[in-house]
C-alpha cells in the first residue's frame, strides 16, 4: 500500500 | 526531499566514490565482490527504467544517470580493465541463494540487496579497510533512509510500503557489519577480521 505523495526515492 | 534522503543520497554517492577510487588506485579488486557489482547495475537498471516514463525533478534525473554510470563502470572495472586480480573464488556466493528469496519477495517488494563484501567478510574472514568503509557508507546511506521514511510519515504523511519494507530488509543485514566495523576498523586494527 502506498498513500500520501509521490514515491520520488532513487 | 528532506535531510535523511538528501544526506543519504549522498552518502549512497560516496561509497559508489570510495569503490570506485579503490579499484582504480589500487589498480586490484581484490576483496571485492564482482557479482554483487553487477546486481547493483542490474537494479538500478530495473529501477530506473523510469528515467524514460516519468520525470520527477532534475536531482532525481541526475543522481539516477550517475549512480547507473557508475555502477557500469565499476563493473567494466572489475570484469574489464583488472580482470586479473578479480579473485572470483572467493567471490563464490551463489547469486541463485540471493535471487530466489528476492524473487519471492518481489511478488511483495520491488527489491532488496545486500553487498556480498558482507558475505565474503563471513566466508573470507577479514575484509580491507577501504572496503568496509565503503560498506560503512552504503549501510548508512540505508539507515538514513529509514530516517526518511518517519520524516516523510509524519511530516508529508507519505507512506509506501514496498519502499519501506525492501529498505527494512536491507538495513538488517548491515546490522552485524555496523558492529563489527565500529568495534574493530573505528577502534581497533583498521582492518575487519572476524574472531
Amino acid at each position: 500500500c502506498s498513500f500520501g505523495g509521490q514515491k520520488d526515492e532513487l | 526531499m528532506n535531510i535523511f534522503r538528501l544526506s543519504g543520497d549522498l552518502c549512497h554517492l560516496v561509497a559508489i566514490i570510495i569503490l570506485f577510487l579503490k579499484i582504480w588506485k589500487s589498480k586490484s579488486c581484490a576483496g571485492i565482490s564482482g557479482k554483487s557489482q553487477v546486481l547493483f547495475a542490474v537494479v538500478f537498471t530495473t529501477r530506473y527504467l523510469d528515467l524514460f516514463t516519468s520525470f520527477i525533478s532534475i536531482y532525481n534525473t541526475v543522481m539516477k544517470v550517475v549512480y547507473l554510470a557508475s555502477a557500469y563502470a565499476t563493473v567494466s572495472l572489475i570484469y574489464l580493465r583488472f580482470r586479473s586480480t578479480f579473485d572470483s573464488e572467493s567471490d563464490s556466493f551463489r547469486v541463485e541463494f540471493l535471487l530466489v528469496p528476492v524473487a519471492g519477495l518481489s511478488f511483495l517488494e520491488n527489491y532488496a540487496f545486500t553487498p556480498l563484501e558482507l558475505f565474503m567478510i563471513t566466508k573470507t574472514g577479514e575484509a580491507a579497510s577501504i572496503t568496509t568503509h565503503y560498506l560503512f557508507f552504503l549501510g548508512l546511506y540505508r539507515a538514513l533512509y529509514l530516517g526518511n521514511w518517519l520524516w516523510r510519515y509524519h511530516v508529508e504523511e507519505f507512506f509506501d510500503q514496498i519502499a519501506v519494507v525492501s529498505g527494512v530488509v536491507q538495513t538488517i543485514f548491515y546490522c552485524d557489519f555496523f558492529y563489527l566495523y565500529f568495534t574493530r576498523v573505528i577502534r581497533g586494527s583498521g582492518k575487519m577480521s572476524l574472531p
